[in-house]
């Protein structure tokens, strides 16, 4: 079973570590900030305060025994961030994630042995640039020669039309292949669910909350996505 | 075409910025701190230093005359970031996606007026729990009764060895629809390309690098990806 040490417990490692102990993954959380460490170990199977620069504190928590550890120390801590990856790779954990606030700082990670880096604050910049061109658009599957499966919420403006009604093949040239929708009609004490639609008639409008799923060359289906 | 003020030029403001402009986006960048300013303007369309919890500041900038505006301001200046958010609203701005680091400034944030929260860190720590858990998968697209359709890359044990070698379908549930190979014998200065495969005979091997592409149940997909 994954076992994982998470180091650092600002906004993203508290993540991380959370995110982990909700898949079921046991998880070690450490950070140098005592009461961090109290915040987090009722949600976690193990929580530790030390300094992780500190390789016999490091041996002491048995993190050279594990398969894989995230260094999530951030930017106010990058010598720390350095040399902790450092010595994780020193002690021989075999999967290191770290994060990085600067291309130069990811560097330097995979010099001293990170397997992985991770910039969240760049990677989470590009998706919201791209929430911004195209809101709807939640799954993209490049396919061949241009062409592309997604997923995407219903563009406002085809609500209470029918895709015949709206030409969407001849005007959006994409294919709506199915459809996913709130069921109606549910008991007040009846949890949410969805109904799918494959195939979905021409004829049939569409719905606020729809999702579509649809196929197209990809330029087309992220036009689709970003209509108001 | 949509225009942009992204307020807050910190790690994660600055990726915004730099995305929508590689997007083609028109993006004016503002921040208080003139360096930060100075270091996007040759980037963007417009960058100017000033703060922005003031109205008028605000007005003489003309973001009131703006479709979007994204408050990346971060935890370390809170106050400014709820402050910002109320008076983009006030001057009338559409629509606004506010950067929050709590739940609560979340709450706080959507009351004055942010039509999209967003909370970066947060985001990015249940990806990497996820990537930690599948590494492989880079894209799910769920259908009907618990099916969906996924990318991901093949997983190393199946490397230079064929489908049904592996018995791909009886033991992990899923049908490989499609694969996108690496392009061999390019010439030095050739471009990558990929080749893609529909419908691949299960005698052929896979390769380093394939991207698979799956049908499924959602969990046996899942357990696919997490294979080492
Ligand atoms: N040597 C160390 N040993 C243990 N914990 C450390 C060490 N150095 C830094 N940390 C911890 O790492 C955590 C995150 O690092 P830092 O404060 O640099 O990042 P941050 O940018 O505030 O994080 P976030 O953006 O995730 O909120 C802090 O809680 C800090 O106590
Ligand atoms: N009132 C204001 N007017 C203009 N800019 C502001 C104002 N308040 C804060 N900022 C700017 O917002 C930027 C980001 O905010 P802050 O420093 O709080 O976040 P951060 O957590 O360091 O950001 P990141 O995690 O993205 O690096 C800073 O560069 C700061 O100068």
């Amino acid at each position: 079973s994954i076992e994982c040490a998470v180091i650092g417990l600002g906004r993203f490692g508290m993540e991380v570590a959370l995110g982990l102990a909700r898949r079921h993954v046991p998880v070690l959380a450490v950070d140098q900030n005592r009461e961090l460490v109290e915040d987090i170990s009722e949600y976690v199977d193990n929580a530790l305060c030390f300094d992780t620069t500190n390789e016999s504190a490091l041996r002491d928590a048995r993190i050279h025994e594990m398969p894989l550890a995230v260094v999530a120390i951030g930017d106010n801590h990058v010598e720390d961030s350095i040399l902790t990856t450092a010595l994780l790779r020193q002690i021989g954990v075999p999967r290191i994630i770290a994060r990085a606030s600067t291309d130069l700082h990811a560097k330097i990670l995979r010099i001293v042995g990170a397997n992985e880096v991770v910039n969240p604050e760049k990677e989470m910049g590009g998706r919201i640039a791209q929430r911004v061109i195209a809101p709807g658009l939640t799954e993209l599957i490049p396919l061949s020669e241009g062409f592309a499966i997604a997923e995407l919420r219903v563009p406002p403006s085809f609500i209470g039309r029918s895709m015949s009604d709206l030409r969407v093949r001849s005007r959006y040239g994409v294919n709506v292949v199915a459809l996913r929708r709130r069921a109606r009609d549910l008991a007040p004490d009846e949890p949410a669910s969805t109904t799918f639609l494959l195939n979905p008639s021409p004829e049939e409008p569409f719905e606020p909350n729809d999702i579509l799923i649809v196929a197209g060359k990809e330029q087309d289906v992220k036009n689709l996505a970003a209509l108001k």
